[in-house]
C-alpha cells in the first residue's frame, strides 16, 4: 500500500484490493469484517483497527453512503493508510488505538458506487427495486429509523431523497444498524459526505435541540479550527436542521438516538466550483485536512468516556 | 454508460422568499429531470442544479422570465467527466504490477 496512488479515484475492485493489501501488511492491527451484503449481493466490508481486547469503546467512520460523492471513498482509503502509519510511527491516532478501536467502512454503498463507474456517474442512491416503484434506489441517508418518512425526505421513488418503503429497507443501512446494536460500545459515529464544507450534528428531523447541543457545538468549533489550520479551508458547523435543511431518516440522528453522543456528518470539499466532480488532485489535501478534524473528535471521545 | 453532453450545472442564490419558493417548485417538476446537487435551503444559500440539455433553455428562460438570476457553475459536465476518466486511466496505468 506504500505505492498505491492515493491521488487518484479508483474502482470498487481496486479499493477492495487495497483493503486486502492493508490487512495482509498489518495482520496484528487491521482486520476486514463483512457486516452484510448489498441489494446486488456485494459484500459490505468494514476495516477494524484494533490493538487488542474485545468490544472496546470504538469510533465508527463511514464514507461513500452517497455513491457519487467520490472524494469521500477516496478519503476513506487515505484514512485507512493514515491510521496504519500513525500506529507504526506512534503518533497521531496511535494514542487513540491504545484504548479504542476504529471501524472504517470505505464503500458504504457498493452497488451505487459500481453503478457510478459503469453506467451513471451521477448516481446517489442504492440500487434496490421495491415493488410498486417504477424507479430504482433509495436515499440511504433518509432510510434510518429516526423521524423516518417525515418532512425532509420524499415518498416518491423517483426522487433523489426517496426514503424507501420502510425504515432500514436497505441492506446497506440495516447492516450498520445491526452492527452498531450488536457492538454496543461505539462512542463516536462519523458519516462522511460531500460537498459544501460543513460539519453537522443532530438533529435533522426536528428543530428540538439535542440534549448535548452545547458540547457538540463546542467540539465542532474545535474540529473545524483544526481542519482549517492546514490549508485554510473554511467550514461552517451546526445542527443539520439549522445549518442546511430539514432531513428525516438520517444516519446520525439514528446513531445519536442510540446513545452515541458524538455523532457527526462531514460535508467535504468543495463549496461549488466542481461539486461532486472534484478533481483528483484535491483528494489528498481534502483527506489530510479532514483527518485533523476527525482526530479532534476521536480524542475528545477518548478523553470524555461516557 | 450515460453521457452528460450539453449538460450544465447552474447555481442560483435565492434572495427572496418568492425565489426560494420558485426553486422548491422546480424540484417538483419531474419532467425537467433536474438533479439538485444542493437543494434549496434558505435565503442566501446556493442551490446547484445539474440540468439535462433538453431542459437547459426552457429552465434558463423560466428563471429569466421571473427575474431569478443564476450563474453557470459547471459549463460542460461531460468535459469534466472526460477529464476525470482520463485521469483515472493515467493513474491505473501507473498501478504497480501485482
Amino acid at each position: 500500500t506504500s505505492t498505491f496512488n492515493y491521488e487518484a479515484y479508483h474502482t470498487l475492485d481496486e479499493i477492495y484490493a487495497f483493503m486486502d493489501m492493508l490487512v495482509a501488511e498489518n495482520p496484528n492491527l487491521v482486520s476486514k469484517l463483512e457486516i452484510g451484503r448489498s441489494t446486488e449481493n456485494r459484500p459490505l466490508y468494514v476495516l477494524k483497527f484494533s490493538t487488542g481486547g474485545t468490544k472496546r469503546p470504538a469510533v465508527w467512520i463511514d464514507t461513500g453512503i452517497h455513491s457519487r460523492e467520490w472524494v469521500t471513498q477516496a478519503s476513506g482509503v487515505w484514512f485507512a493508510k493514515k491510521i496504519v502509519d500513525d500506529h507504526a510511527n506512534k503518533e497521531g491516532v496511535a494514542s487513540i488505538l491504545d484504548t479504542m478501536d476504529i471501524f472504517l467502512e470505505i464503500v458504504t454503498n457498493p452497488d451505487g458506487f459500481a453503478y457510478t463507474h459503469s453506467t451513471n456517474r451521477m448516481w446517489r442512491k442504492t440500487r434496490s427495486k421495491h415493488s410498486g416503484s417504477i424507479c430504482v434506489g433509495v436515499d440511504p441517508n433518509r432510510n434510518w429509523d429516526a423521524g423516518f418518512g417525515g418532512p425532509g425526505a420524499s415518498g416518491n421513488p423517483c426522487m433523489e431523497t426517496y426514503h424507501g418503503p420502510y425504515a432500514n429497507s436497505e441492506p446497506e443501512v440495516k447492516s450498520i444498524v445491526d452492527f452498531v446494536k450488536a457492538h454496543g460500545n461505539i462512542k463516536a459515529f462519523i458519516s462522511i459526505h460531500s460537498y459544501s464544507q460543513l460539519l453537522l450534528y443532530p438533529y435533522g428531523y426536528t428543530t428540538t435541540p439535542v440534549p448535548d447541543q452545547q458540547e457538540l457545538h463546542e467540539l465542532s468549533a474545535k474540529a473545524v479550527a483544526a481542519l482549517s489550520s492546514l490549508y485554510g479551508t473554511q467550514y461552517e458547523y451546526g445542527s443539520i436542521i439549522t445549518t442546511i435543511y430539514r432531513a428525516s431518516g438520517g444516519t446520525i440522528d439514528w446513531t445519536y438516538n442510540q446513545g452515541i453522543k458524538y455523532s457527526f456528518t462531514f460535508e467535504l470539499r468543495d463549496t461549488g466550483r466542481y461539486g461532486f466532480l472534484l478533481p483528483a488532485k484535491q483528494i489528498v489535501p481534502t483527506a489530510q485536512e479532514t483527518w485533523l478534524g476527525l482526530q479532534v473528535i476521536m480524542e475528545h471521545a477518548r478523553d470524555h468516556m461516557y | 454508460a450515460e453521457t452528460f453532453v450539453g449538460q450544465q450545472v447552474l447555481r442560483v442564490v435565492p434572495t427572496s422568499h418568492e425565489e426560494l419558493q420558485e426553486l422548491q417548485e422546480l424540484q417538483g417538476m419531474e419532467h425537467l429531470q433536474l438533479d439538485f446537487w444542493l437543494a434549496p435551503r434558505g435565503l442566501g444559500d446556493p442551490v446547484d442544479i445539474r440540468v439535462p440539455f433538453p431542459s437547459l433553455q426552457p429552465l434558463k428562460a423560466h428563471l429569466e422570465a421571473r427575474g431569478v438570476s443564476y450563474s453557470i457553475m459547471i459549463d460542460d459536465v461531460q468535459a469534466l467527466l472526460d477529464e476525470e476518466q482520463r485521469e483515472m486511466l493515467r493513474s491505473s496505468r501507473r498501478l504497480p504490477l501485482s
